[in-house]
């Protein structure tokens, strides 16, 4: 563990729980994509099907918290305050992602076995499951503040990463070229969104894109 | 026998 990989959980774990009580507290899920939190549930279930391999304390409670909280998220929008989703706005095919993921995973891997493939499928997935949500602000043109406060958690988690996967090959001469790539990719998906948040969302504009 | 590569990240 290193503080980089630390730093990036306690984001991701932050981000989570910024969704949570976002949806939570006003009783809304406006503007937050169903679609990407379905994937999101996707990615946890098929990345954490070693949790029966005990890596440590953490770990396994991390993976736990994760799970749980996709799953809660997803009832959230879907169920509780399904009155409050915005079906019109929320209309990426996901399909487009979800099928290349699988079938790019079946290709590229580290092992041909059923464990690792739905590992790779969920890195691969994890990769581009916030274009819904992405593709749902730039559709209606804003996001909330708390939103924006959830995406710019949830991307940093992930840059924070990158910082950790450098650190380990220095340190460690450890790296996983699969997390890497796709790594990379999900954090450049977010530059744009970075650059509107640190201009306007931290000046304490509302995150308005250009229509 | 390839060994399992072990996933130790979230």
């Amino acid at each position: 563990m290193n503080i980089f990989r630390l730093v990036g959980d306690l984001s991701h774990l932050l981000a989570i729980i910024i969704l949570l009580l976002k949806i939570w507290k006003t009783r809304s899920c406006a503007g937050i994509s169903g679609k990407s939190q379905i994937l999101f549930a996707i990615v946890y279930t098929s990345r954490y099907l070693d949790l029966p391999n005990f890596v440590s304390m953490y770990n396994t409670l991390m993976k736990i918290v994760f799970i749980a909280a996709s799953y809660a998220t997803v009832y959230l929008i879907y169920m509780k305050f399904k009155a409050t989703y915005d079906h019109n706005h929320d209309t990426f095919r996901v399909e487009f992602l979800v099928l290349p993921s699988f079938v790019l995973a079946l290709l590229i891997n580290h092992d041909f076995t059923v464990l690792e493939v739905l590992w790779t499928f969920s890195i691969y997935m994890e990769s581009v499951a916030i274009l819904p949500q992405l593709f749902m602000v730039s559709k209606t043109g804003e996001a909330e503040s708390i939103t924006s406060h959830y995406l710019f958690a949830l991307g940093s988690y992930r840059a924070l990463y990158i910082l950790n996967w450098i650190y380990r090959y220095t340190t460690e001469d450890h790296y996983d070229l699969i997390a890497i790539v796709a790594g990379i990719v999900q954090t450049v998906l977010y530059c744009d969104f970075f650059y509107l948040y640190i201009t306007k969302v931290l000046k304490g504009k509302k995150l308005q894109l250009p229509a | 026998q390839v060994e399992e590569p072990d996933h130790d990240e979230l």
